[in-house]
């Protein structure tokens, strides 16, 4: 728990939430979680809010943790954010447990100077944020909520505008002007923003998305010159090295296992060619079986093999002849992929014969049971 | 489904109820092989181990079981390393069954598109769920049938979140026919011209629905995903 006063277990106490385990306390305060409002003066909170949600994820995917941001870009009340979070993730006094309210003339300000903008657009103030039910400032014991100077305005999810106004992040940089003063479009160069622009379509990306192995630029120029592998060792989809022997062997050695990825394909109609150590070869039909053709085709996320060939094997200019042979104890091993069954590389097949297969596409998508039922 | 319909027993045979005990149905599934799922990443926040969760296939009434009901425990959850909470990117999970499907009239797998295979604008495709109907949860799968929308427009109705190219949005401006909560993870099928059902979406996420529709609902963009998810299934099919 966050405060040592959740108890460890239910002591058999049926009122007991189900949730209440030291990691997971209810009635306790729980760190806040919402996004808008992460630079709030407090740390903690408690639900119910005083919206009446009873948890950040309900609060967060409500109509007003939408509305009141879009309403602070209009600049109606300077300590409107601030409002906002105090009745959406309210202060938890860590001590007592008790949640802190805002006073009743923060609310009353916020209500009085907000309500109009809003009705110009045909909305109206939240309903539960009935001010009366905040104590006053300074009323006999009872603590409530004022903000003081330095309290942000705008919360993480907005840009700051040189002229003070917030404007929704998602505005920055975004071609349109937003802010009074223009400053949204300001300094919109990536370096200026912290982030790393790709050459191609100079679109900003961040820093820790470069050489992660997921191609965030439109020509992937950012998972480029990744590493520096030696002739021997073949680039994994990570970036690491590893030495090409071990690729598609039926066998994880890249972290991210895309050394035995695309190990598989079929070509020219459908003859089986893999990808071995980083080098293309036929498979010699000898020893062949039609397990090994189901194997090929779900490897390749297809259905079951309809038709398993040996076809001659003319001199493809594609592929200098080098062949794959059958393990003769691959059954041993059938759960490996194919790669994994094959060996003995070599220049050689007697039956000069190499495996060609038809793979179905799995049979998906149709709804028998919805046919027309003629009445 | 908001301004949607129910359903019929078969009319979907690849949707799955994904349930975890005592609350049962959390989120909707689709069935793509006779031991694979999809579902959407969130619907495991707070719920990560597999042994909490089981897939329910071959169901129309929740509350019914049917004498085509098939059930499987979730043997492993594979959840898209770059999925992110915060602005529920990459929201997208491969579930692998304890076994498999008998795959039947009423409980079938669902085409995935070939790469690159993106459903046009304006086309009319379909969701299904048993989320929040707008004022209950139904027992009953409910259908809607909704509009592809492009992300520019998309974009336009959601100043707080960037539409990326993980998502595809589907609906209407007014929000009248949307998918809502416990949709999520459920599919939006398009039907292709040869009369096959292809899986272009999962529920992902929108603006709130029970109280006020506004705007269209966004979704997995499964076409992203195509090479992803096969892949997972192939690294864990030959214990890669």
């Amino acid at each position: 728990c966050i405060s040592t006063s959740c108890s460890t277990s239910c002591h058999g106490n049926t009122s007991c939430d189900l949730r209440n385990t030291a990691s997971n306390c209810t009635g306790g305060c729980e760190p806040i979680s919402l996004e808008i409002c992460m630079n709030l003066p407090y740390n903690f909170t408690k639900f119910p809010n005083y919206l009446g949600h009873q948890s950040q994820k309900e609060t967060s995917v409500s109509w007003e943790s939408s509305l009141f941001p879009a309403l602070v870009q209009t600049n109606c009340y300077k300590y409107l954010m601030f409002f906002a979070c105090t009745v959406l993730v309210p202060m938890c006094d860590p001590l007592t447990q008790h949640r802190v309210p805002p006073c009743r003339s923060l609310c009353r300000n916020s209500k009085e100077r907000c309500e109009t903008v809003l009705g110009i657009v045909g909305l109206q103030w939240p309903e539960d944020t009935d001010c009366a039910q905040f104590p006053e400032e300074g009323q006999a014991n009872s603590t409530c909520l004022m903000p003081d100077q330095d309290v942000k305005e705008c919360s993480p999810s907005h840009f700051k505008c040189g002229s003070g106004r917030c404007v929704l992040s998602s505005k920055r940089c975004d071609g349109h002007t937003d802010c009074d003063d223009d400053s949204d479009e300001d300094a919109c160069g990536c370096v200026e923003r912290g982030l790393w622009e790709c050459p191609g379509d100079r679109s900003c990306i961040r820093h820790n998305m470069i050489c992660d192995g997921f191609p965030d630029c439109n020509q992937q120029e950012d998972e480029v010159n990744c590493s520096a592998c030696s002739s021997h060792e073949l680039e994994c989809n990570n970036h690491e090295c590893v030495h090409r022997s071990f690729w598609c062997d039926g066998r994880k050695h890249c972290k991210d296992s895309s050394d035995e990825w695309n190990c598989v394909s079929l070509f020219d109609g459908g003859k089986v060619l893999v990808y071995k150590s980083g080098l293309e070869y036929q498979v010699c039909a000898d020893g062949w079986s039609s397990n090994l053709s189901s194997i090929t085709c779900t490897q390749m996320g297809l259905g079951s093999s309809l038709s398993t060939q040996a076809v001659e094997a003319e001199s493809l200019s594609v592929i200098r002849r080098r062949w794959l042979h059958v393990h003769p104890d691959w059954s041993q091993h059938d759960t490996s992929a194919l790669q994994g069954l094959l060996g003995k590389r070599g220049q050689s097949c007697p039956s000069h014969t190499s495996v060609s297969l038809q793979c179905p596409k799995h049979d998906c998508g149709r709804r028998p049971a919805a046919r027309m039922v003629k009445r | 489904i908001l301004g949607g319909r129910t359903s019929r027993p078969g009319r979907w045979p690849w949707q799955c109820s994904l349930q975890s005990d005592p609350s049962g149905h959390i989120c909707g599934c689709v069935l793509i092989g006779r031991k694979w799922a999809l579902t959407v990443a969130h619907c495991f926040e707070g719920r990560e181990s597999a042994d909490v969760w089981k897939v329910v296939l071959g169901i129309n009434n929740l509350d019914h079981p049917s004498p085509y009901m098939q059930t499987r425990q979730v043997k492993s959850i594979i959840v898209h390393s770059r999925y992110n909470r915060a602005v529920v990117d990459y929201d997208i999970s491969v579930l692998e069954l304890e076994s498999e499907v008998e795959v039947t009239s009423y409980v079938r797998p669902i085409c995935l598109p070939d790469r690159g295979q993106l459903p046009k604008p304006d086309k009319y495709c379909h969701i299904t769920g048993w989320g929040h109907v707008g004022n209950r949860m139904p027992f009953k799968l409910q259908e809607g049938e909704v509009r592809i929308i492009s992300v520019s427009q998309c974009q336009s109705y959601f100043d707080m979140k960037t539409i990326t190219s993980r998502m595809l949005c589907a609906g209407y401006e007014a929000g009248t026919i949307d998918s809502c909560m416990g949709d999520s993870g459920g599919p939006l099928v398009c039907e292709e011209d040869d009369g096959r059902w292809s899986l272009y979406g999962l529920t992902s996420w929108g603006s709130v629905c029970f109280s006020k529709v506004l705007g269209p609902g966004v979704y997995a963009n499964i076409t992203h995903f195509t090479e992803w998810i096969e892949r997972q299934i192939y690294l864990r099919t030959f214990h890669l």
